[in-house]
């Protein structure tokens, strides 16, 4: 099963 | 004030198509080096980054740093009006309230004159780090196109795998399975058809299939196409412009 990552993490999101 | 007039209205109407489905709210940071736009979709996996170089237009004049907020839906309303090859002159004050986007034909017979009203979005502008890869494709974008599409109808998940001499797109879904593998090579009399891999580390990831048919939407700005790809990281996708880049980050998927 895959789980799908954000870029939250690797870049500052606001 | 910004004046900024691209050759041909095409360019820029391309540009917008090249994201305008993956995003709807973007900051347009103008300055005197060019207009830079950022922009992450609702779902946080993808982010958009845009640059586009004084070189590329044909005036540009941009006295103090002006932001556009803008709504890319009613953008391309407007810019489905004017003519591909007409010239297109985005006009704002200083801290405006609407942008003015003029149209004319290459006989000045015909000037058409559009009011787009700004929105106050509240995104912040990141410095994206120059990280480091493992691997690096370029591709001709037609090529990418199709092995997203041709993939993308099997599964909603595409895996890349990247090898010292091979570039292999997997997908495994529901009615079958597929695999399309890419060599590198040179076409000297035609170079943008080329396929070139730098590889310091063999890589495999897995991207969302319906991330990157956003993102093919990109081709339209470039025949080329350039992936970087680190392990357990953001890709990089990138379409140059003659005189800046259209670059999607996208979140890999990882297994549980």
């Amino acid at each position: 099963k895959q789980r799908q990552s954000t870029l939250t993490g690797f870049f500052k999101l606001a | 004030m910004l004046e900024a007039k691209f050759e041909e209205a095409s360019l820029f109407k391309r540009i917008i198509d090249g994201f305008k489905d993956c995003v709807q709210l973007v900051n347009f940071q103008c300055k005197q080096d060019g207009i830079i736009a950022q922009a992450v979709d609702d779902s946080r996996v993808l982010l958009v980054s845009l640059e586009i170089g004084v070189e590329a237009f044909q005036e540009y004049r941009c006295d103090h740093p002006i932001t556009l907020g803008i709504d890319l839906a009613s953008l391309s309303k407007i810019l489905r009006c004017g003519n591909n090859n007409d010239t297109l002159t985005l006009i704002a004050e200083d801290t405006p309230d609407s942008v003015m986007l003029l149209f004319e034909d290459t006989k000045k017979d015909r000037i058409a004159e559009f009011n787009l009203k700004l929105m106050d979005i509240d995104a912040d502008f990141l410095k994206i780090e120059e990280l480091v890869y493992e691997s690096t494709l370029n591709l001709p974008a037609t090529e990418f196109v199709r092995v997203v599409r041709e993939l993308g109808q099997l599964s909603d998940s595409l895996n890349i795998t990247v090898t010292k001499e091979t570039i292999k797109f997997a997908c495994d879904g529901d009615i079958g399975s597929g695999t399309i593998i890419l060599r590198p090579f040179i076409n000297m009399e035609n170079p943008s058809e080329s396929i070139k891999l730098e590889m310091d580390q063999p890589v495999e990831l897995t991207f969302g299939a319906k991330y990157l048919a956003d993102i093919v939407k990109g081709s339209a700005l470039s025949d080329k196409v350039a992936i970087r790809l680190s392990s357990e990281a953001p890709a990089l996708f990138q379409f140059d412009l003659k005189a800046g880049f259209l670059q999607f980050f996208l979140a890999p998927k990882f297994n549980d």
